[in-house]
């Protein structure tokens, strides 16, 4: 339980008390503990560069790449995902609810799902291969690799005949997750081991209960 | 000539896709 919890007070702000981390708790597969642990985490990176409880993309920016500057279409596409209300910003919440995906004991479903609608970058419901084309260019670009761009069609090609089983030219959902499952290493980044044990992780949030009460 | 990687097994190397980093103390 979390009767000791540092948030039973009132709410602040962007505050959560202890009902919104047990009600965060109850929507995941995170327990108390777990969810006041994340909170540590969220609070950690959401100060990195605005000061306002929540995290604005050159934080995750910042987290990930290691600058808050410059384009990187995947980060682009990763923050839209976890900013479900589509603010501009990602509340806790929502934090919770996407790290929720990275589970190690998530659904393989939601992580299909989840990664599928990554690539998916126009949102039309295939993954095409004009954006495929444009991931794979991201991606050298981004690793400073050169690679020709007869190579580069090449290995779209053999992308596309092995995961457009219908041959259509596109990716649709059923494509994708027959194809994923023959390949489950392009799950790996989908899975997230540190969650498994995440207050061994941040055990911080126990100091803060401990000096929160001594108050 | 090396066989080609798949297009997802190079694309899912982007950092941004990599989660793992925002658990870096």
């Amino acid at each position: 339980g979390c009767f000791e919890c540092y948030y039973n007070r009132p709410k602040k702000k962007f505050g959560y008390d202890c009902a919104d981390l047990a009600r965060l708790a109850a929507e995941s597969r995170f327990n108390v503990n777990e969810v006041e642990a994340l909170y540590e985490l969220f609070k950690k990176l959401s100060c990195s560069i605005i000061d306002d409880g929540l995290i604005h993309k050159e934080e995750l920016q910042l987290a990930l790449l290691q600058t808050p500057s410059g384009e990187n279409l995947f980060l682009d596409r990763v923050f839209d995902l976890f900013d479900e209300k589509q603010n501009g910003v990602i509340e806790f919440e929502e934090f919770i609810h996407a790290l929720n995906i990275f589970h190690p004991y998530a659904p393989i479903e939601d992580k299909i799902d989840f990664a599928f609608r990554l690539y998916d970058l126009r949102q039309t419901g295939f993954i095409e291969r004009e954006e495929v084309k444009q991931m794979v260019i991201a991606i050298l670009i981004e690793s400073e690799m050169r690679l020709s761009d007869e190579l580069v069609e090449e290995i779209i090609d053999k992308t596309f005949a092995d995961a457009d089983a219908d041959g259509d030219g596109k990716i649709d959902k059923k494509d994708w997750k027959e194809f994923v499952i023959r390949h489950p290493s392009l799950l790996k980044n989908m899975t997230l081991p540190y969650l498994k044990d995440i207050t061994t992780a941040f055990p911080s949030f126990v100091f803060n209960t401990q000096v929160e009460d001594s108050e | 000539q090396p066989t080609p990687m798949n297009a997802f097994e190079l694309i899912s190397m982007s950092k941004g896709l990599n989660l793992g980093n925002l658990f870096d103390e």
